[in-house]
């Protein structure tokens, strides 16, 4: 999946 | 969240712990680059703006402490301890990194919304934010060891970043090329760094730059 923005990440 | 990307943050937290501890304790910010630390500053506020979306308690306390401590790096430098602070030779040019990462966040991004682009701002920002310092580092010529330890933690942290991403395409088909490319730049902007640090401050010789 292109870029769904990892919003997990610090 | 996967092994790479907790001993990625641990080291972001030890490397933003040892420079605070280094600063408070010999009382003096001599060999550390203001510069870099108000743009880290910038990068986390720019970064964390969406703390109020809840994410997890971990994810949410590490934006808290990294926000803080960016903040008291910059008060310990430019307020406590500012006639220690070594303006000579903090001399990096920062309005050449923020405006370039701020146009490059208007250009290439994956939203042209104001958190998004800030977001992407924040990426390219923290990709070159420690060249003040590395450029501090190599006017004086020399370092602290403290202060290589720092610059080791912090280096490590975005090069396991990317064994995080590499891990993360493998197994969740799920990757983000902003932070891909500009997590690689960041790091190999330390790799000259790295080099002298594992051959010399391992050692325990002090790190000294080629002048």
């Amino acid at each position: 999946s292109f870029a769904v923005k990892s919003k997990d990440e610090l | 969240m996967n092994i790479f990307r907790l001993v990625g943050d641990l080291s972001h937290l030890l490397a933003i712990i040892i420079l605070l501890l280094k600063i408070w304790k010999t009382r003096s910010c001599a060999g550390i680059s203001g510069k870099s630390q108000i743009l880290f500053a910038i990068v986390y506020t720019s970064r964390y703006l969406d703390l109020p979306n809840f994410v997890s308690m971990y994810n949410t306390l590490m934006k808290i402490v990294f926000i803080a401590a960016s903040y008291a790096t910059v008060y310990l430098i430019y307020m406590k301890f500012k006639a220690t602070y070594d303006h000579n030779h903090d001399t990096f040019r920062v309005e050449f990194l923020v405006l370039p990462s701020f146009v490059l966040a208007l250009l290439i991004n994956h939203d042209f919304t104001v958190l998004e682009v800030l977001w992407t701002f924040s990426i390219y920002m923290e990709s070159v934010a420690i060249l003040p310092q590395l450029f501090m580092v190599s006017k004086t010529g020399e370092a602290e060891s403290i202060t290589s330890h720092y610059l080791f933690a912090l280096g490590s942290y975005r090069a396991l970043y990317i064994l995080n991403w590499i891990y993360r395409y493998t197994t969740e088909d799920h990757y983000d090329l902003i932070a891909i490319v500009a997590g690689i730049v960041q790091t190999v902007l330390y790799c000259d760094f790295f080099y002298l640090y594992i051959t010399k401050v391992l050692k325990g010789k002090k790190l000294q730059l080629p002048a």
